[in-house]
């Protein structure tokens, strides 16, 4: 039997709300150590991986190994029937056909429980490579969706230059362009505030703001953000999911023609 | 002009 219990179903909810915009379905690996899924956007530009260790759970049993396929626009919808304040617990059985969401209201008067289908996919793991970045970028997260927010209305990319002076992020179009620079702040009066560079080599890469716009949707899950790049390899965009784990989007850059 | 590239083409299938 699988069973994972969160006092704050709020968590999952947000980590629904940071992929259902490039995820249809995707796979939850669910094992001893976790819960994990891997799933490229239709278009294959980009990567989501999610990580949630079970001792970060506050009930986690997993007697065997499951691959569960889940509908993400489904598990959604159930997501929006839990109460702001409601435990949620995932249930499912051996060689599931559905898995089981069971919302309690805090002081237990209210249990509502959501069954929902899987779906059989044909599932493509991706191999990630150990990558040693040439610039780590630690922003505020509502910074950066600001920013991905405001140069978006400039162009279709966003290029990030990243040299000793700072990181700087800019966009062009028919209306005309507009640039955002950052510099590090590792004074602010709060560590949420802080902006960190740590650059080995200066560089420039371009990526699209459509995929961009969705991972900022993570933003609510924490307060700061860190992006790794290198050079022509993909961007990773990191959320922390409190102690419980991570989001991680791969980004393939925007190349030359 | 840049063209996009796929995720695909730096991971491969594991």
């Amino acid at each position: 039997m699988f069973e994972a219990r969160l006092v704050q179903s709020a968590i999952l909810k947000k980590v629904l709300d940071a992929v259902k915009d490039l995820l249809t379905e995707a796979t939850f690996e669910c094992s001893d150590s976790g819960i994990q899924v891997q799933a490229m956007d239709s278009a294959h530009v980009s990567l989501v991986s999610l990580n949630l260790r079970s001792d970060g759970f506050d009930k986690y049993r997993c007697d065997r190994n499951l691959s569960m396929g889940m509908s993400i626009s489904c598990m959604s919808k159930i997501l929006r029937c839990a109460g702001a304040e409601d435990t949620v617990t995932l249930r499912a059985w051996d060689n599931p056909e559905s898995i089981t969401f069971i919302f309690e209201s805090p002081n237990k008067d209210k249990l509502a429980e959501y069954e929902m289908k899987l779906i059989n996919m044909d599932q493509e793991h991706l191999g990630i490579p150990e990558t040693s970045y040439s610039c780590v970028i630690k922003m505020p997260s509502g910074e950066f969706s600001r920013i991905c927010r405001d140069l978006s209305q400039f162009g279709e990319s966003i290029t990030f230059a990243c040299s000793k002076e700072g990181i700087k992020f800019s966009a062009s179009g028919d209306y005309g362009s507009a640039n955002i620079k950052l510099v590090q702040n590792t004074d602010a009066d709060k560590e949420e505030e802080a902006v960190v560079i740590d650059m080995q080599e200066p560089l420039k890469l371009t990526f699209a703001c459509r995929y961009l716009n969705c991972f900022v949707k993570a933003g609510p899950l924490c307060n700061q953000v860190q992006l790794s790049m290198s050079d022509d390899v993909p961007l990773v965009c990191e959320y922390k999911i409190g102690d419980i784990g991570h989001i991680k989007y791969y980004l393939a850059p925007k190349i030359d023609d | 002009k840049h063209s996009q590239a796929k995720i695909t083409s730096f991971f491969t299938k594991a």
